[in-house]
């Protein structure tokens, strides 16, 4: 399976036009391997990536040079998928017995 | 399909073993349709919910045509059982399916959801190989022939909104488009995404306005206010490109240029907390209140004919 440890998902908030478009630069760049849930529209609406563990620092540094707001809203992607799996699982199990 | 647990994620088996049970339970309303087999050789079925008649004008419904998008595939399940559950007891629902065929297909890109079970729970494509390139996959929301090509979608097979090498590559969109030119008679296509709570209609390649945009925002208004009435869940509403962004190749753009007056695309739920993996928990109310815009959206096709 895919491993997830690590990632985190980021819910950027850009202000201006300017600042969409900065985030626009990030998409270009494969190497981040960044994953866009949500990809950058208009100022003020949310911009969500998931980030993998050995972007995370270059991202929050490019996002905090530029002045750019943003939240973690996803610590780590791993563990919600952990739970989504253990929730499966145990519906199963219930359905077996 | 009584026992069957609506409120919790289940694989591709599950799903096609609950559309043979909820066929077998209902004989006389529902029946299984083949359209296609996926690229990985799998079945890609629709439900074809009916009273009788010959050819009736008909909603087509899909979900999961984006892969890892799980609340959506999980909703078709529940909007399913619905549909069996008030047909005979609700007078609206009645009334459509005593005029209109309903055909719903709940696991779109059946390949791709199986590779979210069992390798990449952020799998959004289909499953197809390019030749030259390691990356896998289509982006089959940007597939269809309607400006196909254009800004809004990427020529990088690594991308996940890569468009493919023509219009209708991947076979799980090719099945659809054949599937709707023989039927010739389909009055409204609603394809759901999630999330970002938004109902969307034509265009998203172009800025230019669709001839019957006024309507279009008319009814998108009423759906969207009676999915609010619900759970209070905020929806925005618009043509693709002024409310999203621009995206060219999309399943509801072709589906508007083939006639289909009323083409709609949600995107459901956004709790802003989770995203793609949408807890369990939430599955049954963001069916539920969906399913309010959508009987909005099937009784005005009812009672708008054109």
């Amino acid at each position: 399976n895919e491993d997830f440890v690590g990632h985190q998902v980021l819910r950027i908030f850009a202000a201006d036009e300017a600042q969409v478009q900065k985030v626009k630069e990030l998409e270009d760049l494969q190497h981040l391997q960044l994953d866009f849930w949500k990809g950058p529209t208009w100022p003020g609406t949310p911009i969500d990536i998931r980030v993998p563990f050995h972007s995370l620092q270059a991202v929050k540094i490019f996002l905090e040079a530029q002045d750019i707001r943003y939240e973690i809203m996803i610590e780590d992607l791993q563990s919600l998928l952990d739970e989504e799996q253990e929730q499966m699982f145990a519906f199963r199990a219930q359905v077996q017995s | 399909t009584d026992t069957f647990n609506y409120a919790t994620y289940h694989t591709l088996e599950e799903i096609y073993n609950f559309l043979d049970l909820l066929v077998a339970e209902h004989p006389q309303l529902v029946s299984k349709i083949q359209i296609g087999k996926t690229y990985e050789d799998r079945p890609i079925y629709v439900l074809k919910f009916s009273t009788g008649g010959n050819n009736r004008p008909a909603i087509w419904i899909d979900t999961g045509i984006h892969s890892r998008e799980w609340v959506t595939q999980a909703s078709g399940v529940w909007f399913a059982k619905k549909i069996t559950q008030d047909y005979g007891q609700d007078p609206a629902l009645t009334n459509i399916l005593n005029n209109m065929d309903i055909f719903l297909e709940i696991v779109t890109n059946p390949d791709g959801f199986a590779f979210t079970h069992s390798k990449n729970r952020m799998w959004r494509k289909t499953r197809s190989l390019t030749s030259n390139s390691l990356c896998v996959g289509v982006d089959p929301n940007r597939n269809w022939d309607a400006g196909f090509g254009n800004a809004g979608s990427s020529s990088n097979p690594c991308s996940d909104q890569y468009r493919g090498k023509f219009p209708n590559s991947e076979v799980e969109v090719q099945s659809i488009v054949n599937f709707v030119n023989n039927h010739g008679n389909i009055k409204a296509f609603i394809s759901i995404h999630s999330y970002s709570q938004l109902l969307l209609y034509p265009y998203g390649y172009t800025s230019e306005p669709a001839p019957d945009k006024e309507e279009l925002d008319k009814l998108a208004k009423s759906a969207v206010t009676a999915l609010s009435s619900l759970y209070g869940t905020k929806f925005k509403y618009g043509s693709i490109i002024t409310t999203i962004y621009q995206a060219s190749g999309s399943t509801v753009d072709w589906t508007y240029n083939q006639g289909i007056k009323y083409s709609f695309t949600f995107e459901l739920r956004d709790s802003g907390r989770y995203g793609f993996l949408l807890p369990a928990s939430q599955i049954v109310p963001t069916a539920q209140e969906t399913w309010l815009a959508l009987m909005t959206i099937m009784e005005y096709t009812l009672n708008h004919p054109y």
